[in-house]
């Protein structure tokens, strides 16, 4: 034999009595030792237990035990008038050990030999939290949290753990909040807290967003006019926005809804050793930093419409047909902007001009009109003719362009190619005339 | 031109008058780049004449003023099936010289028609001939510098190969007659083209538009009696030119 290294003990096992599922040998003084890890119970189930039936289990029993304490003393079997038979109900022990005891007489009766018992156990959870309060107080000072084989103790905001790990002191300075939203107390509230309070709180979130404090009704912080004239002199909480001035809150009525107009706000909590405050408690929540209205533009369209624009929140523009999109003198394929954190739309809007086709390409042995329209622009119609009567438009194709949206000159068949002048022959422009006959 | 008037400006705007080593030739302007001519007007003692050697004239009437504009040749290109090495066989006498520069067209210059596939000619119709060429004044025949012209009727095929066939009683070497060719003329002679007019224009109007439905390419003599003027016949190659246009 050698010496076994220290292990955890087993999370479940299986019991039984000596040669069962033989009869047991008489005068027998068995004891299982059980245990399971720490913040474990055991919960034991016999699968067989069949011990000589006796009043008060006098001759053979089986004795379950925790701490020296007797939880159950069990003989007979299922259908016996006699006995203490557990049935199916489990034995569940209120620590992490459990000891069972098996002693048997002398004699066994003859007309039914007993087997003895089965038995399976296993390690079952402790809710450490639920367990009733103990004269050195509640397990934990302010809130315990059950976890598998054991549990946890935990403060409220403004506390700290102690080094017991169970009881909490008074620590309320750091805080800092970066969620989009939360829920925030003065220590203990809505009890007073302990006398001479200074308590720092930090909400910050994210750039683009502005905060909106909701403070409830219950609002209570002790305010005494003093002969200065001093606002909140001895408890007070107050609350910082950058570039405002500082706001002093104390008494008895709710501040209500504070729009911030801030992405971090910090607030400060001081009571001195007199007079007392229930404290205060505020939800606050994040809102997204709007942009202006974007505007319009001319012969264009900005998308989406929107009520109001916030926060990451992207325009696009758009320009009718016939119209390009300019910005700072220079033609762009497309834009898009978005509102920033600082609420202002990250580009100007752009322009929409009016697109040209460009000077009609000349026409050889013919030549172009204008017929509408300015300076080659959108919708601007022209119209070709060759140099009649020595050219003639080629297949008499229509003569008449449009500068249309894709900034070709089209004819009205849609072709963007211009007409060609085909050469008149065999036409001259003098007859030889002959009268005489 | 025999038997003819001296043609008013811009009347025959597709005249062409073909300078070649020297020799005078007439052609038609059929498109800006592109003059018809005869083959023979090209081609000397079996060469085909070098670009170099054309000179083309065209847009006025006289020939002193001609000489002011000449235009140069791109390339000389002949009926790949022309073979006349001792001037007996005028088959397939046609030929196209194309020009350097396009032509502007305008009341002087204008290219003239050519005959759409399957043209017949018939009997009698009345065509156009021009060109720079002989003339006679008096008895005596002289070189033109004034385009003429003289309109000619079409002569029946068969009328026209009896007279070549006279011909050839009287002389020992005359050109034979095919369908590629058709003459022009009257019997009675005193009308006719002449040296000079190779390669120049038979055109026929129709409705007022002329087209071109022959090449001046060989007679015996010119304006005798009893002898025709013969002439390419163009419809039958309409082919052949518009496929050397594009391949050039």
């Amino acid at each position: 034999c050698w010496h076994l290294p220290d292990s955890e003990p087993p999370m479940h096992g299986h019991i039984q009595s000596p040669q069962y599922p033989q009869p047991y040998p008489p005068n027998l003084q068995e004891q299982w030792d059980l245990s399971v890890p720490e913040g474990y119970h055991i919960r034991l189930t016999f699968t067989h237990l069949d011990i000589e039936a006796s009043a008060g289990c006098h001759y053979d029993a089986l004795t379950v035990l925790y701490d020296g304490k007797a939880l159950g003393k069990f003989c007979g079997h299922e259908n016996s008038a006699d006995g203490n038979h557990p049935g199916n109900q489990p034995i569940l022990s209120p620590g992490n050990t459990l000891t069972l005891l098996f002693q048997t007489d002398k004699s066994n009766p003859e007309r039914h030999q007993n087997v003895g018992f089965s038995a399976e156990y296993q390690a079952i959870d402790i809710d450490e939290c639920s367990a009733p309060e103990t004269e050195d107080g509640p397990l934990c000072s302010q809130i315990c949290l059950n976890t598998v084989g054991s549990y946890l103790c935990s403060c409220h905001h403004g506390f700290e753990l102690r080094s017991d790990q169970r009881t909490c002191v008074l620590s309320c300075t750091g805080g800092i909040f970066e969620e989009p939203e939360g829920h925030l107390s003065s220590p203990g509230y809505p009890n007073p807290p302990p006398h001479a309070v200074t308590c720092q709180y930090i909400i910050s979130v994210e750039f683009g967003f502005t905060l909106s404090l909701n403070f409830t009704d219950n609002f209570h912080i002790e305010s005494l006019d003093t002969a200065e004239g001093l606002n909140c002199p001895y408890h007070w909480l107050k609350i910082t926005i950058p570039n405002e001035k500082p706001m002093k809150l104390c008494g008895g009525k709710s501040p209500g809804l504070i729009s911030t107009h801030s992405n971090t706000v910090t607030l400060d909590y001081h009571t001195d050793n007199d007079g007392q405050s229930s404290g205060w408690s505020l939800d606050y929540s994040t809102h997204r930093v709007k942009c202006p209205f974007p505007g319009k533009v001319a012969k264009g369209r900005v998308t989406p419409v929107l009520s109001e624009y916030l926060y990451r929140d992207h325009i696009f523009v758009r320009c009718d047909q016939g119209y390009k999109l300019m910005t700072n003198g220079k033609e762009i394929k497309s834009f898009s902007a978005v509102c920033q954190s600082s609420g202002q739309w990250h580009l100007p809007l752009p322009e929409c001009h009016i697109i040209d086709c460009g000077k009609p390409k000349p026409l050889l042995n013919g030549g172009v009109t204008f017929l509408s329209g300015f300076q080659n622009q959108y919708l601007s119609v022209i119209q070709y003719h060759c140099n009649e009567p020595f050219y003639s438009l080629l297949g008499g194709m229509t003569a008449e362009f449009t500068c249309e949206a894709d900034r070709n000159w089209r004819s009205n068949n849609n072709l963007v190619v211009s007409p060609t002048c085909i050469p008149v022959c065999g036409k001259p422009t003098k007859q030889i005339s002959a009268y005489q006959r | 031109i025999i038997g003819g008037k001296e043609a008013p400006d811009d009347t025959i705007p597709w005249q062409v008058l073909l300078s070649v080593d020297g020799q005078r030739g007439g052609g038609m302007v059929i498109a800006d780049r592109w003059i018809l001519t005869a083959a023979h007007v090209l081609k000397h003692n079996g060469n085909i004449t070098s670009s170099e050697a054309v000179r083309a004239y065209m847009g006025l009437t006289n020939v002193k003023a001609l000489q002011l504009s000449p235009l140069n040749a791109a390339s000389v290109h002949v009926h790949p099936e022309y073979n006349n090495p001792n001037g007996l066989n005028y088959d397939h006498d046609i030929g196209l010289v194309k020009l350097q520069e396009p032509v502007t067209f305008n009341s002087s210059i204008m290219p003239i028609c050519l005959p759409g596939e399957g043209t017949t000619y018939t009997t009698g119709m009345m065509g156009l001939v021009s060109g720079f060429g002989l003339t006679e004044e008096g008895r005596r025949r002289i070189l033109t510098n004034k385009l003429k012209y003289v309109q000619l009727p079409v002569v029946e095929q068969e009328a026209c190969s009896n007279s070549v066939t006279l011909a050839k009683r009287t002389r020992d070497y005359v050109p034979n007659l095919t369908n590629n060719m058709f003459c022009a003329g009257v019997p009675e002679g005193g009308k006719d083209s002449c040296q000079g007019d190779s390669g120049g224009p038979f055109t026929v109007s129709d409705d007022g538009q002329f087209w071109a439905a022959g090449i001046v390419s060989w007679g015996v003599d010119c304006g005798q009696q009893g002898t025709y003027g013969v002439y390419t016949r163009v419809s039958n190659y309409v082919d052949w030119i518009n496929k050397t246009m594009q391949e050039n």
